[in-house]
């Protein structure tokens, strides 16, 4: 249990909600 | 058998009892990921949080999640009432919430609480704050050190100007604010402890 933050779920979140804002980054 | 999940991030501390383990987690999870992705949306708007490479951005978000969402939700935890506001709008006292299994952590938790609410700070000052509570070049698995710790001095410095500049005759309450970062490692370090019984449980 080194790393709650990948076992619980939450980098999953954080990835994803950090991801929308790259699809949305106007290029 | 645990009846009951304390975090306010929850939207009560009652639990089904004939739910999973599974289940109860999908629940708690579709409680507190709207607060998430929020210090997500938070830290995209962090000048210079954008520049750093995603792997530093996921690992400073992944380190620092819980204590912005403690920093946050601080007021939730009412020190003068002795009682705790879930994300479901009751409030459960302290002594109510001790009978249901809640320790040490509570008693941090509130004392935190306590010490950050006291400095009564405006909210321009409690969201530099949270940035410099989110931007820390030591969190494990920075692959970029000097980058962050570049953006972690001006944060600090544009926090110490805006507490000095609104607290002339107050010095000490950067300092005081400065304190409460290692509270909230230790805060961190305890949720961790909490997690992973929960995991057991």
């Amino acid at each position: 249990f080194s790393d709650p933050a990948s076992n619980l779920g939450l980098e999953d979140i954080i990835r994803k909600a950090l991801m929308g804002n790259l699809e949305e980054r106007p290029e | 058998n645990r009846m009951h999940l304390l975090c306010p991030m929850n939207t009560s501390p009652h639990v089904n009892p004939h739910k999973s383990g599974h289940g109860i987690w999908e629940e708690f999870s579709h409680s507190f990921t709207p607060a998430v992705r929020e210090v997500v949306e938070f830290a995209k708007r962090i000048p210079g949080f954008s520049d750093l490479s995603q792997h530093d951005q996921v690992s400073l978000l992944k380190a620092g999640t819980f204590e912005v969402l403690v920093v946050r939700f601080a007021s939730l935890f009412d020190v003068k009432d002795r009682t705790v506001t879930f994300l479901g709008g009751t409030k459960y006292s302290v002594e109510a919430l001790r009978a249901m299994g809640a320790g040490d952590f509570l008693t941090s938790m509130m004392d935190f609480s306590e010490n950050l609410m006291g400095l009564s700070l405006s909210e321009e000052e409690m969201s530099l704050f949270t940035t410099v509570v989110l931007i820390s070049a030591d969190r494990s698995g920075i692959e970029n050190v000097n980058s962050v710790e570049a953006l972690q001095e001006t944060l600090i410095r544009h926090l110490k100007g805006l507490i000095t500049k609104n607290h002339t005759n107050e010095s000490a309450i950067f300092t005081k604010l400065l304190l409460r970062l290692p509270e909230l490692r230790s805060l961190n370090n305890m949720h961790s402890e909490q997690l992973l019984a929960f995991k057991i449980h």
